[in-house]
């Protein structure tokens, strides 16, 4: 159990790394816990980008926190391999160069698994494959196939 | 396996039957605000059997077709979604059938009835927690992301964050 | 004290009423004590865009209670008649059309005090006397006005 | 009253001295993720007295530019915010001098200091306070929000939101 844990907690690390760093386009980040051989203590999340050293998660601002939390979920979707990843306005607080950063590595993540997005952002309806437009008219919702 | 389409009737504003496929890759779900896209997500997550305090509703029968400002409100609300089963994943629960080119998941509700389906009939919720395990698909974890809830994945305390990965192993 | 309440509640809510039916071009909105002449209840609040009935505030949309809300920042403003309003990205979860409602409205109130927004949203940036960028090298901040 | 500028030297991302002068009508602050945008709102609602728990801090030494990757820390956050005065609205606070054109309040934080000052001279806490209220300045109220703070206003309960009425009558 132990061991199965350490080698899975190992393994998510190694890839929020990764993609923190593509995000941030450097700046480093960790996965540790509070007692490195407790695996009954807390996990701590370290997040630096590029020359920045954050006293907390907290102090990192709106833009960052989004980026940090994405390279995290896709870190524990590259660990599962699950079939599928539906996220509602995860691009909310990001400028124009983050959008599309993040747009292009779901792009690419819906090469190995389904991916569907609701955003606002044109940047991320530029990098998907389909796209639906939800209407509303006198209270009742409908889905028109978009041609893109 | 992977979604292949999604069958919403009188759930929130979807007041009638409609019916979308999906496909590989990224999909961009768009529209103005208030237009039905959360509620499209909130259908997915309630198929999938999650509770009526995180599809923002404090009792299930107000996730049925209200009636808006004008109109008469639904009887029912059903979502039915339709996974993929080219690749024989569900082989385990069809021991003497043929295998289905997909299977169907389905959740229904009314004024006091409430029931789920696998393959059109009535089973328990654990079945569809089975199907779901099978898939690799946790409603409950990091697949899902509502409308405001990715960065709570880091502003959890340290010992919560501790369980998601206990979950995953 | 009960009447300066009760007067202060029926101004505000005066207010709020006119604002959500100009940002939400319709629809019905209130301000209400739970027992209406008990001025220690809770404060209730209803919005209903158009054609809808939402049972509870939580079923809105994201942009929908952003306006909301902010129909109620601006109510408390009206009555209050503060010299500043300083708003770091309350259009985050805005579309176009809303964006530029709320722009059009913020633009009106820097009429009568000061109002300081931060946005990433060009119609909000479209739509200011003046704007300042702020960008950072190295980890320091800089602060330099920008012709628009 | 108006803000005529805000000076802010060694407080958070602002190492060097940075005056921003403050006009009429509508203005926008921009910037990429991360540039600084956010730091100048805690600028500020830190003049203004506001708490390190509010100011996404633990400590007020966090405050304090701490150098990030390369740099060296600064010994001292300070931050001077200066108010308008030609309709002499702040006349009461000044019974034996002339009439300033604007007046100014200040706030310092280093390691084991912390101080307010009211024209460059130290003073307590409480004059900063009531000169705000003298200008109809709340900063605990609604008219500074903070980022992602907007809709907590509705999303208080009901006692709470009652309270809001009673702060400003
Ligand atoms: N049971 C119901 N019956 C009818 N309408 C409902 C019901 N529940 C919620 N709604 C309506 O659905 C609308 C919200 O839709 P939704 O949250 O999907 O919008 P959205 O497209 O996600 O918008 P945004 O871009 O602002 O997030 C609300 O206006 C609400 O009144
Ligand atoms: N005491 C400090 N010293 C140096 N840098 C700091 C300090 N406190 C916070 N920072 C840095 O400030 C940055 C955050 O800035 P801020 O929140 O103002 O960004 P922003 O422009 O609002 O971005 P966004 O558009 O994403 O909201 C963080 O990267 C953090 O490392
Ligand atoms: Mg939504
Ligand atoms: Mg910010």
């Amino acid at each position: 159990k132990k061991a199965q844990f350490l080698a899975a907690l190992n393994q998510v690390a190694t890839y929020f790394e990764r993609i923190f760093h593509q995000l941030f386009q450097g700046g480093r980040a960790s996965l540790e816990l509070e007692e490195p051989e407790n695996i009954n203590s807390g996990l701590i999340i370290r997040a630096h980008p590029p020359d920045k050293e954050p006293h907390l998660i907290d102090a990192l601002s709106g833009g960052e926190q989004t980026l940090t939390a994405a390279a995290f979920v896709f870190a524990l979707q590259e660990y599962l391999a699950g079939p599928l990843l539906i996220l509602d306005e995860i691009d909310a607080t990001l400028d124009k160069t983050n959008s599309n950063k993040l747009a292009k590595l779901l792009q690419g993540y819906g090469d190995h698994c389904q991916v569907i997005v609701v955003s606002h952002n044109e940047e991320m309806i530029r990098h998907a494959k389909r796209a639906y437009g939800v209407t509303m008219r006198k209270g009742i919702s409908k889905v028109l196939s978009l041609e893109l | 396996t992977k979604i292949n389409r999604v069958e919403i009737s009188g759930f929130k504003s979807f007041q009638r039957k409609t019916v979308i496929p999906f496909f590989d890759g990224l999909t961009a779900i768009v529209g103005e605000n208030g237009s039905g896209k959360s509620n499209l997500f909130d259908a997915i997550s309630f198929v999938m059997g999650r509770r009526s305090s995180s599809l923002r509703a404090e009792r299930l029968e107000q996730l049925i077709f209200n009636g808006g400002e004008h109109l008469s409100p639904s009887s029912m609300a059903e979502v039915t979604l339709y996974l993929d089963n080219s690749n024989g994943l569900f082989t385990p629960f069809f021991p003497d059938d043929d295998q289905p080119r997909e299977i169907s998941l389905g959740r229904r509700i009314a004024k006091g009835y409430a029931s789920y389906q696998f393959m059109d009939k009535n089973c328990p919720r654990e079945m569809i927690d089975r199907i779901l395990e099978t898939a690799k698909i946790d409603p409950d974890g990091h697949q899902l992301i509502a409308q405001g809830n990715l960065t709570q994945v880091i502003e959890k305390n340290p010992q919560r964050r501790r369980e998601i990965i206990d979950e995953i192993c």
